[in-house]
């Protein structure tokens, strides 16, 4: 009855089974909050996100940040040594993980990780591709739809000058991209899931 | 489950991001 916590996010899969649930979040709770402190962080330098009111700002994050957070560590999966990075520095192989009960959640990131990487995009076109993840009108309990939607609309055209520029000759990239959006959607519902799951455990 | 952000504590984290560099701002 071992519990391990396959997500990247923390330094290592291994709990201290001594240790309560309550420590075991607690502990988990310290990996994560620095990389949800910097989404923070990201979503302010966005021109326009902080004109949107701030019950809409916490919104698109609260949404989103797991959305942000999976593209931003897309490089810690290693497909070609079907390896997954741990925050704490430390490789598992994907078969170890899933040895650990890792399942469908990381096998789909790994896949939506290669994809991503394999798109050779640079660190300009990755961040702005991030901020079309964060601003997205139709993410719940949004009240100004027609604010988000706008800057959602200035952040996709600049996207898309931006890709078309740097890949003349790879018309599908922004195509390619946008279908990205749907795929995050499918690994934030499983994510959703897994947290129940855990919880309930 | 409908709202995984809140209890994850997500939100906390978000709103004191924000929220702190505001007062910041007002200072």
């Amino acid at each position: 009855n071992r519990m391990y916590l396959v997500c990247p996010m923390n330094t290592s899969p291994h709990v201290d089974p001594l240790k309560s649930g309550h420590e075991v979040w607690e502990e988990f709770s310290h990996c994560f909050t620095p990389a949800v402190r910097e989404v923070v962080e990201f979503a302010k330098k966005i021109p326009g996100f902080r004109v949107l009111s701030q019950h809409d700002q916490v919104s698109l994050l609260k949404a989103g940040t797991f959305e942000v957070l999976v593209v931003r560590f897309a490089s810690l999966f290693d497909m070609k040594e079907r390896t997954v990075t741990f925050l704490g520095g430390n490789k598992y192989s994907v078969d170890a993980l899933r040895a650990m009960g890792s399942g469908d959640l990381l096998n789909s990131m790994s896949d939506f990780s290669e994809k991503l990487m394999n798109l050779g995009l640079s660190e300009e076109e990755m961040s702005l591709f991030t901020a079309v993840v964060l601003v997205s009108a139709d993410r719940s309990g949004i009240e100004n739809v027609n604010s988000v939607e706008a800057l959602q609309e200035t952040l996709i055209r600049a996207l898309r000058s931006l890709i078309t520029r740097n890949h003349p000759n790879e018309s599908a990239v922004f195509t390619k991209l946008l279908l990205k959006l749907p795929d995050l959607r499918s690994l934030n519902n499983m994510h959703s899931e897994q947290l129940l799951a855990f919880k309930v455990h | 489950f409908n709202d995984p952000a809140s209890n994850l504590g997500l939100e906390d984290i978000i709103r004191k991001a924000l929220i702190g560099n505001l007062e910041e701002r007002q200072e």
